[in-house]
């Protein structure tokens, strides 16, 4: 575990804590797509699958349980809370995500480490982790108004990728044996997703205006 | 491959 490592992680569970804390303080998930997050909370599901047959420390387990928990807890507030659910911006919301779960399973089965079920569903995980975001991006670019804490969740869930892959620097000079070229990509290309909203997230911050982003 | 299947990370 280095420090990049860390501090992602621990910018991924702020990224979540924010968006829980904009949900139950706020009573409103207006901004926020579904498809993401339901898709996040599969990329979970997918990828922990070794909490049952393998351990590699005890922070890794209570983190793929935080996550976990996490991701569902925010699923479930937006599709069943009486209050927040209200508040969903269901017409803006279209992204089909067949259209990004159907291609990465296709890819893992195609592109993996290892042809077994769990290898084939971690590496989906990857590549679809790569790609969560879009709707949550469509999102925004369609609502004009962006909340602060919205677009702060945002901000968070990109410097961890960010961190990520200084993580990965790090790893790659580091640990002789680590290299894992398919997270690369994913997470190179996860975080080129990121960069017009970085982009124009400082751009409106300099300047002192509340965040838009072009259509 | 033995480096692969380790997936330490979250």
């Amino acid at each position: 575990m280095n420090i990049f490592r860390l501090a992602g992680d621990m910018t991924h569970l702020m990224s979540i804590v924010v968006l829980l804390l904009k949900i139950r303080a706020t009573k409103s998930c207006r901004g926020i797509s579904l498809r993401t997050q339901e898709m996040y909370l599969l990329v979970f599901l997918c990828r922990y699958l070794d909490l049952f047959y393998s351990f590699v420390s005890l922070y890794n387990t209570v983190m793929k349980l935080i996550f976990l928990a996490s991701s569902a807890a925010i699923v479930y507030y937006m599709r069943y809370d009486r209050v927040v659910k209200q508040t969903y911006d269901r017409r803006q919301d279209t992204f089909r995500y067949l259209f990004l779960i159907v291609p990465c399973l296709i890819l893992a089965l195609l592109i993996n480490h290892a042809f077994t079920l769990t290898e084939i569903l971690w590496t989906f995980s990857i590549y679809l982790e790569a790609v969560a975001i879009l709707p949550q991006l469509v999102l925004m670019q369609r609502t004009q108004n962006i909340d602060n804490l919205t677009g702060n969740y945002v901000l968070l869930l990109g410097t961890y990728r960010g961190l990520y892959i200084l993580n990965w620097i790090f790893r790659f000079f580091t640990e002789p044996h680590y290299r894992q070229w398919l997270v690369w990509i994913s997470g190179l290309l996860q975080t080129a997703l990121y960069g017009d909203f970085f982009y124009y997230y400082f751009k409106c911050w300099k300047s002192n205006k509340k965040l838009t982003l072009p259509a | 491959d033995d480096d692969l299947g380790d997936h330490d990370e979250l």
